[in-house]
């Protein structure tokens, strides 16, 4: 193949590259600013795609004999949700360190945006997860009891920082901290905008982290210090894009 | 009455395989994994009676059967794939997210004449 198919010379894009392009769904080369490490999930569902692929080929039977049942071309098995686009947004809010009590029993109030522009209108979304990772545990480990997660939708950017007060947000779910886990699953689906389709193209929340320790604000000093963690967040997204999934021939009876 | 004579083996209707480097297209700074793509294609006649062992279906090989009768009348069947697979890419897209997407029919395992 020429060179020019794709952008390994100045200039624009040879019309062969923009058909592939085009067949990848995609309008242009991407262009990252930094590769960032691939996460240890999509890697994993990607061997486990390649596996797959491999072992349908390895049972290829002729054309309309009978057999075991095709594999769901557009599923993600280990997620178990129909879908064949998987994408990891990274949190864009500013970064928290949880030893700073905000305000008792208030431990951290972190903001969390998420750019959900990528996704094409006609993608129907099936998973949106939003992923906490707890930073490296303290000498006093994965948090224990008592601690309480509360996250809402932010509002506007227009009233983010001068006016927004907290009647300004909507209050998606609140729930304990799971004791002893370092990593949170929050599944947003269905919760406010994040059920519809299609997504929001920008997706802004607040995400608050209490400790209850009976309103004795020493307490809650001393377990927000305990905590003594980052945070961070990333949204994991599951789309099923109608028109590049036809749904499973069923077999001839 | 004589059947003509079969074209050499490797101008019948096959697969070719065709494997294309993200590398030699320069999209390997945004393409993770894998590293290429299989660009398979057919190629190849199906005359007669050879259309009978192609992967040829009825109608293939009646119209095969015309064209050794009539040829101006009757062109030859076509070869085309018959059988598909999927594959799946990781990239990162220009929202810095890491993207896996999964694309039905992409690569061509099998050809026949239709």
């Amino acid at each position: 193949l020429t060179p020019g198919l794709g952008r390994a010379q100045p200039g624009p894009l040879s019309p062969q590259a923009v058909a592939l392009l085009r067949a990848l769904g995609l309008s242009e080369p991407p262009a990252p600013r930094q590769p960032r490490p691939v996460p240890p999930l999509l890697w994993r569902l990607f061997r486990k795609s390649q596996e797959k692929l491999a072992a349908a080929k390895e049972t290829q039977e002729p054309e309309g004999a009978e057999g075991p049942e095709q594999a769901q071309p557009c599923h993600v098995e280990e997620l178990g949700v129909p879908g064949n686009i998987v994408r990891l947004v990274p949190d864009r809010g500013g970064s928290v360190q949880l030893e700073e009590p905000a305000l008792p029993p208030l431990c951290a109030e972190k903001p969390l945006f998420f750019n959900l522009s990528a996704l094409a209108p006609e993608e129907q979304p099936t998973l949106v997860r939003l992923e906490l990772h707890l930073g490296p545990a303290g000498a006093q480990g994965p948090p224990g009891p008592g601690w309480e997660l509360s996250l809402s939708l932010a509002p506007g950017p227009q009233l983010w920082g001068r006016q927004a007060h907290w009647h300004h947000r909507q209050l998606l779910l609140t729930q304990p901290l799971p004791p002893g886990r370092d990593t949170i699953h929050l599944d947003l689906l269905d919760l406010g905008p994040v059920g519809a389709s299609p997504l929001p193209r920008n997706l802004s929340l607040v995400l608050e982290i209490l400790h209850g320790s009976g309103g004795d604000g020493n307490g809650t000093e001393a377990a927000c210090a305990s905590l003594g963690r980052s945070l961070e967040a990333s949204l994991l997204v599951v789309t099923l894009h109608p028109q590049q999934c036809r749904p499973v021939a069923r077999r001839r009876r | 009455a004589v059947a003509p004579a079969a074209p050499a083996p490797d101008r019948v209707c096959r697969p070719h395989q065709l494997y294309v480097s993200f590398r030699d297209v320069g999209w390997h700074d945004w393409i993770i994994a894998p590293r290429g793509f299989m660009a398979n294609y057919c190629r190849g006649s199906c005359p007669f009676p050879l259309a009978t062992q192609l992967n040829s279906v009825n109608h293939a090989i009646l119209q095969s059967l015309m064209h050794s009768v009539a040829p101006a009348q009757t062109p030859l069947p076509c070869c085309i794939p018959i059988r598909l697979s999927p594959i799946s890419v990781l990239f990162y897209d220009n929202g810095d997210n890491v993207v896996l997407r999964h694309y039905e029919d992409m690569v061509v395992d099998e050809c026949g004449c239709r």
